[in-house]
């Protein structure tokens, strides 16, 4: 038996938001430390991978370690049924083929039950190793997401450039070129709107935006994204959810033939 | 000319 809680529908809502337009079917898995999930979308460019801890929900009872297989599209439909304020339960049998969401309003005037059906799913799952970066940048996430969007309309690609004290995304195109620089803040009353840059040696690497545009769906999660760079690596794009866990991306970078 | 990498060739399969 699998029952969770969680006093906001609106977190679920807004993760869901997250994934949707990268992946299709994607695997919860449920054991005692919480809910995850891995996914690469479908042309294998990104991961990715959401945590969201047992300490986090109001309660979470797990008897045995469950795979929910899901289609992201209906289980994001369902979602949409709750209202931000909504506590929401998520409960599924230990071998049932069912997962059923029930959405209670504030006041307890109003409960819904919705019952989605679960898949059979063979996800891969990847290692993705423990390392250190050459570079994180941490900076408002609203930033980021404008910063993707407004590129977009110059290339199909972000060259970024991280030296100390700043970073550069720059895209060229048919149209012309444009280049976006941010420097690190020097004085912040407010933590989110704070830029942070780390720099244990300068990187310059090359993605596709595209896939960045989709990762800022998750904005609405999170105040501030990290960005994790090294040279020839994939770029972490992490947005971490207040008491609950985070979504991390993981992007493959454009390299030179 | 950069060509995109596959995640694949970073991350190997569990």
């Amino acid at each position: 038996m699998f029952e969770c809680r969680l006093p906001k529908a609106e977190v679920l809502k807004k993760t869901m938001d997250a994934l949707k337009d990268l992946i299709k079917e994607a695997v919860w898995d449920v054991s005692a430390q919480g809910l995850s999930l891995q996914s690469m979308d479908s042309s294998h460019v990104s991961l990715v991978q959401v945590t969201l801890r047992t300490e986090g929900f109001d309660t979470f009872r797990c008897d045995k370690n469950i795979a929910l297989g899901v289609n992201m599209d209906t289980m994001q439909k369902l979602m949409k049924c709750a209202s931000n304020d909504d506590n929401i339960t998520l409960k599924s049998e230990d071998n049932g083929d069912l997962l059923s969401l029930i959405f209670e309003s504030p006041n307890g005037e109003k409960t819904s039950e919705y019952e989605m059906k679960l898949m059979d799913l063979d996800i891969e799952q990847l290692g993705i190793p423990d390392q250190e970066y050459s570079c994180t940048i941490k900076m408002p996430s609203g930033e980021f997401q404008r910063i993707c969007r407004d590129l977009s309309n110059i290339g199909e690609s972000v060259n970024i450039t991280v030296v100390k004290g700043g970073v550069d995304f720059s895209a060229k195109g048919d149209i012309g070129n444009a280049k976006i620089h941010v420097t690190e803040s020097s004085n912040v009353d407010n933590e989110k709107d704070a830029v942070t840059v780390e720099v244990n040696e300068p990187v310059n690497l090359t993605f596709a935006l595209r896939y960045l545009n989709f990762f800022t769906k998750a904005t609405p999660l999170s105040g501030q994204v990290s960005l994790s760079i090294s040279p020839d690596v994939p770029l972490v794009v992490a947005y971490e959810i207040e008491d609950l866990g985070h979504v991390k991306y993981f992007l493959a970078p454009k390299i030179e033939n | 000319e950069k060509k995109q990498k596959s995640i694949l060739s970073f991350f190997n399969k569990t």
